[in-house]
């Protein structure tokens, strides 16, 4: 029978595979794990979030999303690997057993099922969702640039046919929409991290705007932390900074909109590499990046944990 | 099924903010069918950008004619992407 413990953490998966991971976890770890549907994509596939809780009822909470643009499989490989290890570690690991005594951990691993599906069936190269844009042949936008952050500045397109597509309106597509609906109505989300690949940085808010973050120094002080983890595992050399400082200007972006709903540790990962392999990142990284990216991840769910606001 | 043959990755390495300029007006240039992979957006990082066969000749004409310095960072996607489908095969038998 098939089972998390046979699950192959190196090899990447299709969406049903990974569909039948979560499942998988859910049904044998009860006490831990639950799964929940938090909406429906764009071609009506199931949007699916796994809740690892220990008790209370609206505790605070730290979300994890990945594979938001499809076609950065080592972020949605690395996902699963996070899953296993949050359930292997509670109990053993100290540290993670204390965060999971006081915060519930929603880690939604494949966060754009129909751009993901796209990959393996009609285009590896796929980043966009795949809705429908009115007056155009050109299909899917960036889910990267459709939120309601800065949507329509500088910093994302109004061409439909490209890649940084903004969409129509703010949250307009339901892959967005269903976040943006989970994480206000449960309204004590405490830190926010989307990670995508490649080019290993770790950013914060803000992207749209130059304008600094109110928590800035805290946050740059952080994402030092984090990455000097990361690295330290495999001398993985990663920078940090806000986005529109490291790499460029990004209007309605994910992480500027967590910040500006009040979740003060929004960061996003961008995984390994720097441009050996890029989006076609060979399986046998797969283990070594979520296992660095972990690291990584611990600093940040560390200090949340011991900075409540 | 899109194929990738005969496409590759180029790491172009734009010395100024003119340069940036002119790969950028590459982007808009929608029947050469760019994609790319790391936007230009200043001198200091480089841009990746996955190249369709049939636009390379034109591309790389275009850097070299404007010194624009550039490297092949995937000689053919299709043979990375048919080893991924190759290594995803072995593993769910």
């Amino acid at each position: 029978a098939r089972s998390i413990a046979t699950f192959n953490y190196a090899s990447y998966h299709n969406l049903d595979e990974i569909y039948d991971f979560i499942d998988l976890l859910a049904a044998e770890k009860p006490e831990l794990v639950s799964k929940i549907q938090i909406g429906e994509s764009y071609e009506g596939r199931p949007i699916k979030v796994l809740k690892f809780s220990t008790g209370g009822t609206n505790r605070p909470a730290i979300w994890i999303d990945t594979g938001i643009h499809s076609r950065e499989w080592v972020t949605q490989a690395s996902g699963a690997y996070f899953a296993k290890k949050i359930i292997d570690s509670y109990g053993q690991d100290p540290s993670l057993t204390s965060i999971l005594d006081n915060f519930d951990i929603f880690l939604e691993i494949v966060t754009n099922p129909d751009g993901f599906a796209f990959t393996h069936s009609k285009n590896r190269m796929w980043r966009k969702t795949r809705s429908k844009n009115s007056g155009s042949l050109c299909i899917g936008v960036d889910p990267n640039r459709n939120w309601d952050a800065g949507f329509g500045v500088a910093g994302s397109s109004g061409n439909p046919c490209s890649e940084t597509y903004r969409g129509p309106y703010a949250n307009s597509e339901p892959e967005v929409k269903a976040i943006v609906d989970f994480v206000k109505s449960h309204g004590n989300i405490k830190a926010f991290v989307s990670i995508h690949s490649y080019s290993q940085l770790l950013l914060y808010p803000f992207g749209y705007t130059s304008k600094k973050a109110a928590d800035q120094a805290e946050l740059d002080a952080v994402a030092k932390s984090a990455v000097e983890a990361l690295a330290s595992l495999h001398g993985t050399k990663y920078k940090y900074g806000s986005i529109i400082t490291t790499i460029y200007q990004a209007s309605g972006g994910t992480i500027d909109w967590t910040y500006e709903q009040g979740i003060k540790y929004s960061f996003t990962f961008e995984l390994r590499d720097t441009g050996r392999y890029g989006f076609l990142l060979p399986a046998s990284q797969i283990i070594p990046t979520a296992e660095e990216t972990w690291l990584g991840l611990m600093v940040i769910m560390e200090h949340t944990r011991d900075h409540p606001y | 099924t899109e194929t990738f043959v005969g496409h590759q990755v180029l790491r172009i390495f734009a010395a100024d903010e003119f340069q940036v300029e002119q790969v950028k007006g590459l982007e808009d240039l929608e029947h050469l069918q760019l994609d790319f992979w790391r936007e230009p957006i200043h001198p200091e990082a480089s841009i990746d950008v996955r190249v369709p066969f049939h636009s390379l000749q034109a591309v790389k004409v275009f850097l070299e004619s404007n010194s624009i310095r550039y490297g092949i960072m995937i000689e053919d996607v299709q043979s990375l992407v048919d080893e991924e489908k190759l290594s995803m095969s072995h593993n769910s038998r």
